[in-house]
């Protein structure tokens, strides 16, 4: 069981890194394996992040800001999708800290992970909206119930 | 295998049946704020079987039922299904289209389907074990929370790892 | 001293009503005093909030979406200010989490607060970025260093 | 009393000295991911007296120094310095310009200056103190937190009416 988890964790750990270079334009992200505190001996190995920007010296997650933890996360995110392919995922509002640039990464490198793993993504943002497959509204009527209907881009207001 | 269809009745502000179709490929979900989005994202979880009440954000099993307004009275069942195409047999069950059905009480009763059978929790959880579906605790990410898995102990990060194994 | 604490108790308590109704169109919003759980005498009461969206039966916090979360704690904010406005108040990224409709709702009301307070209010959204006396844009270098320009709104990208 | 201008030079990632003017009414700073827009917020935070690391994004003093990057060596000072108008009096002391500023030093040392005469950080939190500037916490919503007074303690809430008292 060991060596399977390993295997897992360096093709993991490889594709971390190729997605936030991929988002970030460089830099560099990888997970490492730390020793548990605890002094029990069979208590196995726990995993650390470490992530660096394009450019910069700092490579732990506190200097990050509130978009580059974000971007990271999915990027980990992605790298496990990319090694097991979870059926079904379900993203809530998780493109809420991203300037349009990133929105643009994100959604484009989700559209190719879709081939194996079926997205529901709730979002406010148009750019995430305007590349959906279907999408659909959610609306609170007057007697505090809410009603769904399957909306054309066309439908839909400006958004923020 | 692929989510087909999700049905709500109930849940939550679901008064009314609800229903969503899935294709493959990636579905939005909008709408203003309030209006019962991630509500939906609940009616996910709760259907493949969550039983952490924080995750759904309710605090009794009760608060997933609608609990009525101003011009509406509440009601006493939460219904949600969930209707997968297992047309590729992914699912270790002999059906092209399996249907998983989770109700409340206000009891506090729970009660579970496969296939309007009724079954019990644990044949509901081994099911989705056995079909990779929605145990990956990376399958979902809370509104709010899409940087858990940084905050995360090294001990929680490592179960991430293992469950892609 | 305990006096001042109650009356200054009871306007808040008002204003936050008042803006969260104003937020809502409708609904209701209350501070109330609540006895601490500690046995000692002299411990003071705490302060709990109870907000109900209009038509809604519910008035405990949890069951409240992202952006009513958002806009409840925005009306106490308000409220705290029109009864004791802070000289200057920082506000980063609050109206991430809002549609179009709050989002004209919260900078509406917060450009009636500015008389007595000035804003500096971080935002990727178009709306607040419109409504704002001076903008500030933000870069960051490709030597890592940020830099700083005072923008006219027609230079800002469309952002998402 | 208002808020003029704040300069910051070292700070974290402010290599060069870079400057803000501020007008009455509402300022906004935008800008992509990373380029600094919390770093504004921090800094002000920081010139204010902000005595915890946490609430600047800091462990410890030299964070806050510009940290070197591959084009850029690191700096061994932050400096950030607010001037307020204080040409109605507002704060208790005598000039119609009131300029603050903090300066931390890699060896870990904080230097607190009022209009270029180095004071005790105690002499600047009691001069806010007494103009009520950047005191009340009320003041300050950091990013991602903005629900955080609904998350509070009830004792700790009330802190913040008695702030406004
Ligand atoms: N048991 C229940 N009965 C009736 N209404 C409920 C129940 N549980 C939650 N709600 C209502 O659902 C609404 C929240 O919905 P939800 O969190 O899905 O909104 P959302 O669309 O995600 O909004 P946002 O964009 O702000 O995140 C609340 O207004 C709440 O009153
Ligand atoms: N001491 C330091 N030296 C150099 N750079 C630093 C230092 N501290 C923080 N930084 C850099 O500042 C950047 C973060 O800036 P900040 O959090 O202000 O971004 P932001 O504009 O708020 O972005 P977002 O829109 O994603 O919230 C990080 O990339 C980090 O590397
Ligand atoms: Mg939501
Ligand atoms: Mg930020």
């Amino acid at each position: 069981i060991r060596t399977k988890f390993v295997e897992t964790f360096h093709v993991v750990n490889e594709r971390f890194g190729e997605y936030f270079t991929r988002f970030f334009g460089g830099g560099q992200a990888e997970l490492r394996l730390v020793e548990s505190d605890a002094d029990d001996e069979d208590s196995e190995a726990g995993v650390d992040i470490f992530a660096q920007p394009p450019g910069k010296r700092i490579s732990n997650l506190t200097v990050l800001s509130g978009g580059e933890r974000s971007m990271t996360s999915v990027a980990l995110l992605f790298a496990l999708l990319s090694v097991n392919p979870a059926p079904v995922v379900v993203l809530d509002e998780v493109d809420a800290a991203l300037d349009e640039a990133n929105v643009t990464r994100f959604v484009g490198t989700l559209l190719e992970l879709r081939e194996r793993t079926q997205f529901v993504v709730i979002s406010h943002n148009r750019r995430t909206i305007e590349a959906a497959d279907a999408i659909y509204g959610v609306s609170m009527g007057d007697d505090s119930a809410s009603r769904v209907l399957s909306l054309k881009l066309a439908d839909l207001p400006r958004t923020a | 295998m692929y989510l087909r269809r999700l049905e709500v009745h109930g849940f939550k502000a679901f008064a009314d049946r609800q229903r969503f179709e899935f294709g493959p490929g990636m579905t939005v979900i909008a709408g203003p704020n309030g209006s019962g989005k991630s509500n939906v994202a609940d009616a996910l979880r709760w259907a493949l079987g969550e039983q952490s009440a924080k995750q759904i954000r309710a605090r009794k099993t009760e608060d997933v039922i609608f609990s009525g307004s101003d011009k509406r009275r509440q009601m006493g069942l939460a219904e949600v299904t969930l209707y997968l195409d297992n047309s590729d047999g992914w699912m270790p069950i002999d059906f092209a289209e399996v249907a998983v059905t989770r109700r409340a009480h206000r009891s506090g009763e729970n009660e579970y389907l496969i296939n309007n059978q009724h079954v019990r929790l644990s044949d509901v959880l081994d099911l989705f074990r056995r079909a990779q579906v929605g145990q990956n605790s990376y399958a979902h990410m809370s509104q709010g929370l899409v940087d858990e898995v940084l905050a995360l102990r090294p001990q929680d990060r490592r179960e991430l790892i293992e469950e892609a194994a």
